[in-house]
């Protein structure tokens, strides 16, 4: 394997070092721990270097792993939520037993960039917009073309389980558009979230993000300077 | 801190409660830690009224929002707090009805804690749930998992909505909050937020505060 030294005892690694799966396999256990089968993440590439110390060999890995498509139809609609996560990993090898020092994952820098800012623009102020005419490319897009029936299905899920009424066709129909939006944004959020949470459909879905935060959050924690406390006293060592 | 722990598993947290079409989530807040903080104190778990500080702490704009700070002192000089049945929830703002007579907890001081997690940990598993204020981002849409905005997108600095520390551990090594919200159990997991622990993430740890019963 080739490799150029970094410094006392270190290696640089290429991608299909062998030496290097084991440690990277051992990461991805831990990675999909919990997880039940068919939403474990896969392997993409790895690369990383290895440090060798009297504990034993300490490796440094920067992977990419694959997240499988979602397939809730309450939390993606969009066949476009494959993710994929760049991670770090520090694992020490100590007598043949793996151990994970260190983890640290995120979504892929390329993707980042264009969802966050796509995930500030404006609803429309046009009470009259359909589903299909936000998401124009739904109607060249084959990908997309049943997303307008699915998106109504699951509204009308919505709907049933939420106890939505609205006051007229058009009323409904603006609904209709925002959800579908919102469960666009919902995906988009879905995808820049570092965590395991799952963003879908709620009972706030039919709801505008102005109309959220003016109905249900609090713009005073913000606004108004908070009256000083007195600071807790530290604790006692129990 | 212990590695991990929930005051649910121990009796000190009441069932989740939905503020509705109302910004109140600073009175649930600090009634959820008041709430603790009795039980702790006084060993009995009581459901302890918002709508006395929607409607009589005047220092707060009721549905258009508060802070906990402001909602201590208000309990503190009216004389305590009633339970939800004696002065249940309207979700809109009334005349004061509050009677001294009828508070059954009180609360003597107010303390704002570190902003240090690891703190907060120690703090919440010794004393009991805390009173934090986070950025909303995301939450519309939440449905289960923990939750681990990037930092941009769910600046600390853009707090928005007040919760309930109600636990804290690890799931599949990643350390989160178990937090409990005001919209109902039909949001989330069951009501509660699930939400990374040890990054700061969404401004937790920049608004932790309790009451004090002595």
């Amino acid at each position: 394997v080739p490799f150029k030294p970094r410094a006392a005892g270190a290696r640089a690694w290429e991608p299909s070092s062998p030496e290097l799966l084991a440690p990277a396999r051992f990461a991805l256990d831990e990675y999909n721990r919990g997880r039940a089968a068919g939403s474990r993440a896969v392997l993409g590439t790895v690369r990383g270097r290895v440090r060798r110390t009297a504990q034993g060999s300490l490796y440094s890995l920067e992977a990419t792993l694959e997240e499988p498509p979602c397939k809730d139809p309450l939390v993606c609609l969009l066949p476009v939520s494959k993710k994929t996560m760049l991670c770090t990993f520090e694992i020490l090898n100590e007598l043949g037993k793996h151990i994970l020092l260190r983890r640290d994952c995120g979504p892929v820098d390329t993707k980042v960039t264009a969802l966050v800012s796509s995930l500030f623009q404006p609803y429309p102020d046009n009470r009259n917009e359909s589903v299909s005419s936000f998401l124009p490319q739904l109607n060249s897009d084959p990908l997309h073309q049943d997303f307008s029936m699915k998106i109504t299905s699951v509204f009308k899920d919505f709907v049933a389980t939420y106890n939505r009424t609205y006051e007229s066709e058009e009323e409904a129909q603006w609904r209709l558009s925002v959800f579908a939006r919102n469960m666009v944004r919902a995906q988009k959020i879905q995808a820049l979230d570092r965590g395991t949470a799952q963003y879908g459909v709620t009972k706030f879905s039919d709801l505008t993000e102005e109309e959220f935060r003016t109905i249900y959050l609090n713009p005073l924690l913000r606004e108004e300077p908070s009256k000083k406390m007195r600071l807790a006293k530290s604790l006692t060592d129990p | 801190a212990p590695p991990e722990w929930d005051w649910r598993k121990k009796g000190a947290v009441t069932e989740v409660k939905d503020q509705g079409m109302c910004g109140s989530c600073w009175a649930f807040s600090v009634t959820g830690n008041v709430e603790g903080q009795w039980f702790l104190n006084r060993g009995t778990l009581l459901s302890l009224s918002e709508q006395e500080l929607l409607d009589c702490d005047k220092v707060d704009k009721a549905c258009l929002g508060g802070l906990p700070s402001n909602a201590y002192t208000a309990i503190e000089k009216l004389g305590g707090l009633e339970t939800e049945d004696d002065y249940s929830y309207q979700g809109h703002v009334q005349a004061c009805s509050f009677s001294a007579q009828m508070a059954k907890v009180y609360i003597n001081d107010s303390v704002e804690l570190s902003q240090n997690e690891q703190k907060l940990a120690a703090w919440l598993a010794q004393k009991g749930p805390i009173s934090v204020a986070i950025n909303a981002f995301g939450m519309q849409f939440y449905r289960h998992g923990i939750a681990h905005p990037l930092r941009p997108l769910c600046s600390p600095w853009l707090i928005d909505h007040a919760v309930l520390l109600v636990g804290y551990g690890n799931r599949s090594n990643i350390p989160f909050w178990a937090i409990k919200n005001s919209w109902g159990s039909d949001w989330g997991e069951e009501g509660y937020y699930y939400l990374h622990r040890g990054s700061g993430a969404c401004g937790v740890n920049t608004m932790a505060s309790s009451a004090v019963v002595n």
